[in-house]
Parts: C-alpha cells; structure tokens; sequence
C-alpha cells in the first residue's frame, strides 16, 4: 500500500 | 528537492524580506492589506500543523518557523505598532475576508485527500493560500499609486507559486506515485489570479514608469 505521501513540500 | 521548488521557496521568502524590509525602512504599511497578511498567517498556521510531528529536514522545519513568525511578525506590527498602524488605510482594506475563510472550509469539507483533522486542514490552508492575495489586489486598485516595495512583494509572492507549478510539472515526471493534484490545481487558479497584476506590473517595468492597476 502507498504509504500516505508525507507533506515534503512548504 | 529540485531547482523549482528551492527557487520558489526562496522567492517566497524574498517576498516577505521585502514586505519586511518596507515595513521596517518606511514605518509604514499604507498599501499593504492587513486581511491579506492575516490570511497568511492562517494559512500557515492551518498548513504546518506537523511542524512538531512531522520532521522532514532542518530547512523545512526552519522555514515554516519563518513563515509563521513572519507572518505573525507583520500582523502585530500592522495591528499594534503605534507608528506602522497609523498608516494602515483601515477604510480602503474592505474585503470581507471572513467569507473566503468560510467558503475555503467548507470547501476542504468537501474535497480533501483524507477524512482527518490535518488533511481537511491542510487542505483549507491551500484553498485559502489560492485568494488570500484578493484583499491586497482590491487595496491596490484603490490605492492607485503603488510604492516600488508594494509591487515588488506582490511580484514575488505571485512568482513563488509559478514556479511551484514548474516543481509539480517537474515531480510528476520524475516521481512514480507523485500526484498533489489539489495543490496544483489551487496553484494554477492562485497564480491565474495575479495575471492582471503581473501584466501592469511588466508594462510599467518596461515603461520604466510608475506602476498603476486600473480602478
């Protein structure tokens, strides 16, 4: 399962 | 990390050493929106909620301290400071913001990527981020003359989230399971917001002449 894609971003 | 993004994000953070730096050089605020600058803040505060559980590198913790302490920063100055506040244009800054806080929840009510306290807020934080720009462009319209730091801090901010775009464009190559597409779509409709500015912006650049924003 695609763990949920963590907020890398700004 | 990739050259779009960092490019962005030191856009990003140029806009607000600008604001900054015409807050603290002029001890003025006069054509800056206190609903724009308070929209900020909500907006990172709503979006870095993992800021102490999430830790993803020292430049990303770093930033969004910056981000928030900026943002509260310039706040403050514009609510309280005796001498930056007088020049606040309180009767121009008219934009009942209050409805794009709650048209942004209700919207993240609706469409978010999970069901949970911090994804419903963070996507709240993106919509908002998309018009929180609104009150100022409406303020410089008013305002007609618009101060070189003005421009340049709106210019930057809309240039930030154009080269976000450029990284979203860039990772959905280069990454397999990269899809933000809430982010990009809230982005393209933010950048699309500044189209007009960024128009008046480049023809009194080109003129060398006093930017105007028709009324």
């Amino acid at each position: 399962v695609q763990d949920q894609v963590s907020k890398d971003e700004l | 990390m990739n050259i779009f993004r960092l490019a962005g994000d030191m856009t990003h953070l140029m806009s607000i050493l600008v604001l900054l730096l015409k807050i603290y050089a002029t001890k003025s605020c006069s054509g800056i929106s206190l609903k724009t600058q308070e929209l900020y803040a909500l907006v990172f505060l709503t979006r870095y909620l993992d800021l102490f559980t999430d830790f993803i590198s020292v430049y990303n913790t770093v930033m969004k301290l910056v981000f928030i302490g900026s943002s509260l920063a310039i706040v403050w100055c514009m609510r309280m400071h005796r001498t930056v506040k007088r020049s606040y244009d309180g009767q121009l800054d008219t934009f009942r913001h209050y409805f794009l806080v709650a048209a942004c929840f209700l919207s993240a009510l609706i469409v978010h990527e999970k069901f949970t306290f911090q994804e419903i807020f963070w996507a709240f934080s993106i919509y908002l981020e998309a018009v929180a720009i609104l009150p100022q462009l409406v303020l410089l319209q008013r305002s007609g003359n618009v101060d070189n730091l003005t421009g340049q801090y709106v210019f930057f901010l809309g240039a930030y989230r154009a080269l976000y775009i450029l990284n979203w464009i860039y990772r959905y190559f280069t990454e397999q399971h990269f899809s933000r597409w809430i982010a990009c779509i809230s982005g393209l409709v933010q950048t699309a917001l500044y189209a007009d500015f960024f128009y008046y912006y480049f023809i009194s650049w080109k003129n060398n002449s006093k930017l105007q924003l028709p009324a």
